[in-house]
């Protein structure tokens, strides 16, 4: 490790050092400290605490404060690992780690069941996925009929729930996506490869020699 | 057209779901 401790970096990592966070992600130690520069950030927006809180996560997501949106809030509730209400830098080092083009398809596979499983029931049900659709036209431009929106509930579910029980279990999720690979597009963040040249700061803040991790 | 698409897939298009946001671009 390196030398004494900067001020404010303590307070944000606590135990959760980035040589530990490496060792448990696909992210390497730089990475995990240039993931600091963008933690610091956005936990900094509206409180200065080293935790990031919805507004804030919501804030950086929209750029806009007041935005409500029922899929960022969802994406927040699973990086929110331990259920406090707030991100602490390991929780978003940890899930940020399933969004990087290297991580197994299964992981992704597993976190986009779980953003789907809206009532967290362990299935993907029609009404969580009607209540997605309406949030969808909510805060887009597209205007659907209610019959329209069951017609694509239709089809879609008759092609994902093979043994049509109205519901979408993780084994008849993993094939659907296996047809359609293209809805995994959103659990993989290219711009995390680059994570180190978009935040290089983190050289100078850096408490950690590479070399010894 | 929309209804040619899956559910899933229209839900994809969430800005929500777009976590390049976070990083500002």
């Amino acid at each position: 490790m390196g030398c004494g401790p900067s001020k404010g970096r303590r307070q944000y990592l606590g135990n959760e050092d980035p040589v530990f966070l490496a060792s448990q992600t696909t992210f390497s130690v730089s990475e995990v400290e240039a993931l600091f520069e963008l933690f610091k950030t956005i936990s900094s927006s509206v409180i200065d605490d080293g935790l990031i809180n919805k507004e804030e996560f919501v804030l950086a997501l929209f750029k806009n404060r007041t935005k409500e949106n029922l899929f960022a809030s969802r994406i927040f509730d699973l990086f929110d690992v331990k259920h406090r209400g707030v991100i602490d830098f390991g929780d978003f080092v940890r899930s940020l780690h399933i969004f990087h083009p290297n991580t197994p398809l299964e992981d992704k596979i597993g976190f986009s069941f779980k953003l789907y499983d809206l009532d967290n029931t362990g299935f993907i049900e029609r009404k969580g996925v009607k209540q997605m659709l309406l949030a969808l036209l909510g805060e887009s431009e597209m205007k659907l009929a209610d019959e329209a929106i069951e017609m694509i509930l239709d089809k879609t579910f008759l092609e994902a729930d093979i043994n049509q029980d109205g519901k979408i279990d993780m084994t008849e999720w993993q094939h659907f996506v296996s047809k359609n690979p293209s809805l995994l597009k959103i659990m993989t963040l290219p711009y995390l490869r680059d994570i180190t040249t978009a935040f290089p700061s983190f050289v100078f803040n850096s408490e950690v020699d590479e070399d010894a991790a | 057209q929309p209804v040619a698409m899956n559910a899933f897939e229209l839900i994809s298009m969430s800005k929500g779901l777009n976590l390049e946001n976070l990083f500002g671009t």
